[in-house]
């Protein structure tokens, strides 16, 4: 489905060019779940956002189905985010004026075939909070809230970045669930950076990365 | 140093009213590191919030070395924040339109006895990342650079709300222990909100936080 070869990403600050990500290489198949997994400031959101057309990369090659991305024009890409991808970011996620309820609603209603707002909002368990404002709501809940509003959507991919990073044990076991379910159940792709090694545990593969490369791929036996 | 008697917030939501904390008591004690513990939406920020003279309580009583926070002006508190209190917030710390040694800068300006902001920047390993912006760095880059900008105004009292949520293993037990150590070697008093139990260890004592209520205090013997 996602084919990366020799990806790179460069930022130039003066003199210093900071190498974001340097030759990445990989192929994502349908309906699997991928954890990227690595420290802080190895390029992981990096990467998740060249694989979801949100940023371009400096060098090399990146195709969804076969249509490359990395030479694509910025209006080929907003058509791709909006009809294939469902993003959660790691801040930032949700429109401060409009209710929970409305968030998830919107996300809806630009979607070709989506699925029941009101019902996402239960499956994150915020039945009772669907009226609240983004100030109103923790920092947990506006996570949720945001998954809500990615999954509601129906994207083919499901790109989430640290979902899970302000959450306690309970809330965090019950939205992977629900990542995983989203995955099974509809054949979606679904790609999670995480730097918490045990969440790495419901992949189908791991892919590392250290210092802006891949240093390398597990496979889970049994996730 | 702190102490709260029978402390609540509510919020009125239409017909409903959100008890986000519900009769508070507890004392904190100058030189502690206090780690608040409990799940997502359970009213730890909310806590903190109060602590930090960010919000007012709904009733209760709340003081600051004998002087009363929840009755007082909010010219008191901002003077109250601005001498007394070093905050790390979930989300949105840093001014975007200054680079990282910048807003340490900044920090340390309005304080009254500043520490230097280049040494706070290398002590959370930042030295190479001093003149991006925060939009250049990771997410964990810019909650470290928070954390840097919160200490170096050298406050009586250190609140920092999940600092390590986004941090990976590592630069979490680097960010802990630059805690602990400013709470040691200058005496200060650091309230740390975490849902990450382990995190816990490193405090004096744990507040156990359930459903906006304290259910119970229990004292670490060798943190
Ligand atoms: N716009 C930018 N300009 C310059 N450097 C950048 C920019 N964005 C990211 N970087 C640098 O690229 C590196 C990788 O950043 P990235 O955000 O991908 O890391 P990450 O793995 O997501 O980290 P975290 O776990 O802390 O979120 C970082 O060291 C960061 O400083
Ligand atoms: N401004 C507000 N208006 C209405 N309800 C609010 C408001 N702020 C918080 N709440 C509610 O109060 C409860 C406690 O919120 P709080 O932010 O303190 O939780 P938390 O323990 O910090 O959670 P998290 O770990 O998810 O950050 C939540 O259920 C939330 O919905
Ligand atoms: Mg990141
Ligand atoms: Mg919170």
């Amino acid at each position: 489905l996602i084919t990366a070869k020799a990806l790179c990403k460069y930022y130039q600050m003066g003199d210093i060019t900071v190498k974001a990500l340097q030759n990445v290489d990989f192929s994502i198949y349908s309906g699997e779940l991928i954890v990227i997994l690595g420290p802080s400031g190895s390029g992981k959101s990096t990467l998740l956002n060249l694989v979801g057309g949100m940023d371009q990369a400096t060098r090399g090659e990146l195709y969804y189905k076969n249509t490359p991305l990395h030479n694509a024009s910025p209006k080929q890409l907003t058509f791709f985010r909006r009809n294939n991808v469902g993003f959660v970011f790691q801040f930032y996620n949700l429109i401060p004026n409009l209710t929970a309820y409305e968030n998830v609603c919107l996300s809806a209603e630009i979607a070709q075939n989506p699925l029941s707002p009101g019902e996402m909002l239960e499956k994150v368990g915020l039945a009772e909070r669907t009226s609240h404002f983004p100030a109103q709501l923790s920092g947990g809940e506006q996570q949720r809230v945001a998954l809500a509003r990615a999954i509601v959507k129906n994207p083919e991919i499901l790109l989430c970045d640290e979902p899970t990073g302000a959450l306690d044990y309970q809330t965090s076991i019950q939205v992977l669930q629900l990542l995983k379910h989203f995955c099974e159940e509809y054949h979606k792709t679904v790609i999670l950076i995480t730097h918490n090694t045990p969440i790495a545990q419901i992949a189908n593969r791991i892919f590392y990365i250290k210092d802006g490369q891949l240093s390398r791929i597990t496979a889970n036996e049994q996730p």
